[in-house]
């Protein structure tokens, strides 16, 4: 495994200290695990798992070549809620499930599928990611097989793990919280993001 | 590839919730750049549970604009992560644009400017080189006047009016040049449209990681 694994990177000089204490956020809860995506010993897929009644937005990029995963999340953000479903984000590094023509939807629909299946939710309410190496059919399977060990490690704190998880050359993981104070208790948000080349969003 | 999720636990419709992520992309995801390419895979996807207790409904009221400044600030923290962690970044740098006649050509000049292989390695190289920022602006396509244009890094002018600013210190400048962070600002003196972008130097490292990885 130790001669499969990249050096990891030096931390950026620009990093912040330290990942920040994110809050928990009712109805959310997160596992990450290593399903050995494109490299063994390094965790690379992540799950979130959504209470029914959430809303959710989104924006993409706007690339004409997106990948086969924004495609299926927009047509999906696009789509009517069931009534009391729940939902789930699944995303992976290592394989960007980009530019693999058909093979991209198939794979998407294949984790997508079997992540509703595991969690019992429709299919419609689940959002897949991809990101990695681009133009090589994304091993699906693998992380088909670790839906149950994410699904075994679901926990309201697991958001960092997760962070972690999505890295590709990112030299550390990205969080950042706030809170609103009201009347009836505080309104928290906590984020994660990935990102470190091919930078330059042209979402909408 | 730049991948965002943000959970909150706010009370919102989603049609709402996409009101307020939208109108605060354009200040935060798209207001970034480390190596001006675009990913296939570039997604954002904002989550509310809607487990908190007062629900957002009218977007014009105090707890809406309180969460849509909130929600604001974590999209931005997020997004400058993402420059701070620009493959083989040693500089964070701001780029201030004012004074231009529409909100598209500050947008040219500040992308402009960030996305200026020159402008990245002088920052990388500690060079205080206004002259490369010259050359970004008048490449933009934006409306510039070389007569108007204002220069500064940090809080030193070092061009306007056509010119070098005569006495500006080098050795200052320098020396300003060797901080983590910088700002870049320019005053194209035509109008009133202002734009801030955030990028990263340009360093060897980056071809050590993008000949090395492959993705």
């Amino acid at each position: 495994v130790a001669a499969a694994v990249k050096k990891a990177h030096d931390v950026s000089p620009l990093a912040p200290a330290a990942f920040p204490a994110l809050p928990e956020i009712a109805g959310v809860s997160f596992a990450a695990t290593a399903a050995g995506v494109r490299y063994a010993g390094r965790t690379d897929v992540m799950l979130a798992s959504i209470a029914p009644g959430a809303a959710i937005a989104g924006a993409f990029t706007t690339s004409s070549t997106r990948s086969a995963c924004v495609l299926d999340c927009q047509a999906k953000l696009a789509m009517t809620v069931p009534e009391g479903a729940g939902a789930a984000i699944i995303v992976n590094s290592g394989n960007a499930n980009a530019f693999t023509g058909a093979q991209g939807q198939t794979s998407v629909d294949a984790v997508t599928g079997a992540v509703a299946e595991a969690l019992a939710i429709p299919a419609s309410r689940v959002f897949s990611s991809s990101t990695g190496v681009i133009g090589e059919p994304l091993p699906h399977e693998r992380i088909v097989e670790a839906i149950g060990a994410l699904k075994a490690g679901l926990a309201p704190a697991g958001i960092e793990a997760a962070a972690r998880a999505i890295m590709t050359t990112d030299t550390f993981p990205k969080g950042a919280t706030a809170e609103v104070a009201t009347p009836d208790g505080p309104i928290r948000i906590a984020g994660i993001a990935k990102g470190s080349g091919m930078i330059a969003p042209n979402m909408a | 590839t730049m991948l965002v999720y943000i959970f909150t636990d706010a009370k919102i419709s989603a049609a709402n919730l996409q009101k307020i992520v939208s109108r605060n992309i354009g200040g935060s995801f798209n207001a970034i750049t480390v190596d001006s390419d675009t990913s296939t895979s570039d997604s954002l996807l904002v989550v509310a549970t809607g487990r908190a207790g007062t629900e957002i409904r009218d977007l014009r009221s105090k707890l809406s604009k309180e969460f849509e400044a909130a929600l604001s600030d974590v999209m931005l923290d997020l997004a400058k992560q993402v420059v701070r962690d620009g493959e083989g970044a040693s500089k964070f740098i701001e780029v201030r644009v004012t004074g231009a006649e529409s909100d598209v050509d500050a947008a040219k000049v500040a992308f402009a400017i960030a996305n200026s292989p020159l402008v990245k390695t002088a920052c990388a190289g500690e060079d205080a080189n206004w002259g490369r920022v010259v050359a970004a602006v008048g490449k933009s396509g934006a409306k510039a006047d070389r007569d108007l244009l204002k220069i500064g890094f940090g809080d030193m002018v070092l061009a306007e009016k056509g010119w070098r600013v005569p006495d500006y210190s080098e050795a200052a400048a320098s020396a300003y040049m060797k901080n983590k962070e910088l700002v870049i600002s320019v005053d194209l003196g035509l109008g009133k449209a202002a734009k801030t972008v955030w990028t990263c130097d340009l360093t060897h490292r980056y071809i050590d990681i993008n000949a090395d990885y492959r993705s």
